[in-house]
């Protein structure tokens, strides 16, 4: 994968983790 | 509860290591893949939750309002888990 492609799928992968997050923390 | 507080502490852990394995220049994939293995058997426990409460007590007692809104927390969480697990592997085998 290119630079570029990497750093697109850490995005989205943080982005869905902080959406996790949020829910997790709801849960608590 | 799908959940219980321990757990769910234990999987923000494995996030912020996930998290924290994304910032360095050469993420340890192992560590990363013992923190996604976490978070699967959560989304497996929660699989089980939910199919256990199809049960007709259950079943009657979501109709009546009574821990439906437990039952929807559950399928959010299991579907964002799912989302994030998936985005994980995405990039680890994006990884040079």
């Amino acid at each position: 994968a290119s630079k570029g492609d990497l750093d697109q799928l850490k995005s989205e992968m943080l982005a869905q983790l902080a959406e996790l997050k949020e829910q997790l923390q709801l849960g608590l | 509860s799908p959940v219980s507080a321990q757990d769910a502490t234990e999987a923000l852990n494995e996030i912020a290591k996930i998290e924290a394995e994304a910032e360095k220049p050469e993420p340890a994939i192992d560590t990363v893949n013992e923190s996604v293995g976490f978070l699967r058997r959560m989304a497996g426990s929660i699989a089980v939750w939910l199919r256990d409460r199809a049960n007709a007590q259950i079943d009657a007692a979501i109709t009546l309002g009574v821990g439906g809104g437990v039952a929807l927390y559950a399928q959010r969480l299991l579907a964002l888990l799912g989302t994030a697990t998936e985005s994980v592997w995405a990039w680890l085998h994006a990884l040079p």
